[in-house]
């Protein structure tokens, strides 16, 4: 199977809802910094049911898009009510992955952040438990928990001088 | 449980020595470098560790601490790519993964994932290095839109202008 | 004891605003962004301790974690030179600094370095990017001589080639 | 002052006797990976009375020069013996900073490896304790334990985002 794009809205730096794609066999993601390409892989990790705090986030609200300034008190504008000029900061946002097998059938995997900070999983727009979600994908052979496949910014050069305990746990968990 | 942790380590075992050939060979030193796994413990294979052991070309055996940042940097892609031979995800994300590496080495990679990558193995690849991204055949260019103060994105075709 | 770290404290503090406009300005944002450290707990400045805030231009304050790994470095050497402003050491020494910058942030950093390094301040930078190396007014290249397997160094002055 | 030129001998991987430099005020360290730029920061760091844990090594030892493999070991040839074509790995190694003051002065701060896997300190030739080696450096304003002129690979990025406790401490050591 393959990842052919995705979609997004109030993630991270993306405002609203966006479209990224699609994806080829080898595409390469550029940008200045602080553009927001790291948070595009935050956005596919999140999908595949990565927590927030591997996401650069000590929770999962702080990865709903956040325009204002955070000194300016969200509690001070009563909800719904736009101050001139000054909108309020989205209360929910969500990432779909849609994904190909390789019968070339699209499978769209969604994770939402609900209002009261909880995550919410769809498959083809059906909520699902995490446990159904995370079966799905790993009959895709997409392992969240071993994430052999993620390499996160800085990460690269632990790989190779991990602990032995440590590589023995990812051979475990992908065999 | 133990017969298939040793199916995986012997399987990995068996690659990662090919591929990370692969990525190390040059003109210089046509037959790369050297890595393997060795099993610290053999009786309980999955109680204790296994330790990797990459060799650059020419190079004598050296702890893994030894190794300068680059050169760690393409022993830990040898290992992804081998492990992946094992349990293949459908694709790969990495973010600036070449942050360290010289222009040679950035261009072994790129070649590498090049020739690997498929329909079955894809890459979505972060890189701020044109020898990297040229090699793609898409880009997804991101930019700050100050007016509406967000991250927006354009996609770019390259295969239509790769000779 | 209270009263150098106070010292020192303003010192900095006065300061690592100016040098991190000089390092974040561009003809998009002249004013460049904003930094400035605050004490936890002010009686007692020395128990506690002290927060660096940076705020890249046109963006809204956030936790330095949230911060790209670009937009981190070059805060950081902000607070480097800063410090440099009230003590000065007589060289800096830094190793691939500039690996998580794009080319525009690199040219920054190798602008601000060649307009401060003096006599009395000067700088020992490695770097694998040309927009760096090419400022410098001197490269030492280090190579393997792989016949009796040694690190190697050659000199080259770049003053005379630059116009 | 400035840091004229650098001498070592047999320092990691730097074989035999070579000088670096001389340094002008903005000097550029190239080469493809592998080839010693690092080393040569240790070396500096090294010369300045840094520990041997901070230059990735366990022992003082490990910072001598090794040309044979280490499984060949060294226990199997007698000292003094050179196998045909293989000589013995060095037992001492040393580096040497010259650093010119502001009037102009030469002095020359030395470090070496003895054979025990001590080390020596010696200034313009002169053998002297850590505490002297140290004091001297402080003068000409290099602050060691603040370290606060060296940025070592991979580094630099924590420092931006270090705890308020460390950044207290440096400040501290800096005033
Ligand atoms: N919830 C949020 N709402 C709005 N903006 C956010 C949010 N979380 C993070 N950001 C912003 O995203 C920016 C970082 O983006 P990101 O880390 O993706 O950059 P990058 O393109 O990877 O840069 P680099 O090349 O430096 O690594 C920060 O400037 C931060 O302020
Ligand atoms: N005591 C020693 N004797 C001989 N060689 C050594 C010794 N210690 C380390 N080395 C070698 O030095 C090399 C690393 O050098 P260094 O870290 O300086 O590279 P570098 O130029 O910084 O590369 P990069 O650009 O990848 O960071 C390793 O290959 C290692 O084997
Ligand atoms: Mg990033
Ligand atoms: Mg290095």
């Amino acid at each position: 199977g393959r990842l052919d794009r995705l979609e997004l809205e109030n993630f991270k730096s993306y405002k609203g809802h966006q479209t990224i794609g699609p994806f080829h066999n080898f595409t390469s993601v550029i940008g200045p910094n602080g553009a927001g390409k790291s948070n595009l892989m935050d956005a596919i990790s999140f999908v595949l049911g990565i927590k927030s705090a591997q996401l650069r986030s000590s929770q999962l609200k702080d990865l709903i898009y956040r325009g204002r300034a955070m000194q300016e008190d969200d509690e001070e504008i009563p909800d719904g009510m736009a101050i001139e000029g000054r909108t309020n900061n989205p209360k929910r946002a969500w990432v779909m992955a849609v994904y190909k097998d390789d019968n070339g059938n699209e499978i769209k995997f969604t994770r939402s952040i609900t209002t009261s900070g909880a995550s919410e999983y769809k498959i083809n727009n059906k909520v699902v438990t995490y446990a159904k979600y995370n079966s799905t994908l790993e009959q895709q052979n997409i392992l969240v928990k071993a994430r052999n496949f993620l390499v996160f910014q800085g990460d690269v050069e632990a790989i190779a001088s991990q602990s032995p305990k440590d590589l023995t746990r990812l051979i475990e968990q992908i065999s | 449980r133990c017969k298939r942790f040793r199916a995986a380590y012997d399987h990995i075992e068996k690659n990662i020595d090919q591929i990370y050939k692969d990525l190390t060979k040059s003109r210089s030193f046509p037959l790369g470098g050297t890595a393997y796994l060795s099993l610290e413990d053999n009786e309980e294979p999955y109680l204790d560790g296994v330790k990797y052991h990459a060799m650059p070309p020419m190079k004598r055996f050296r702890d893994m601490e030894q190794l300068s940042g680059g050169e760690k940097t393409m022993a830990a892609l040898a290992l992804l790519f081998a492990i992946h031979s094992f349990q293949p995800s459908p694709f790969f994300v990495l973010d600036e993964v070449d942050a360290a590496l010289d222009n040679t080495n950035v261009g072994k990679i790129a070649n590498y994932i090049r020739e690997h990558a498929s329909d079955t193995f894809q890459f979505i690849v972060i890189s701020l290095k044109s020898t990297l991204y040229e090699k793609a055949q898409a880009l997804v260019g991101i930019y700050r839109d100050q007016e509406v103060n967000s991250s927006k994105t354009l996609t770019l075709q390259l295969d239509k202008f790769q000779e």
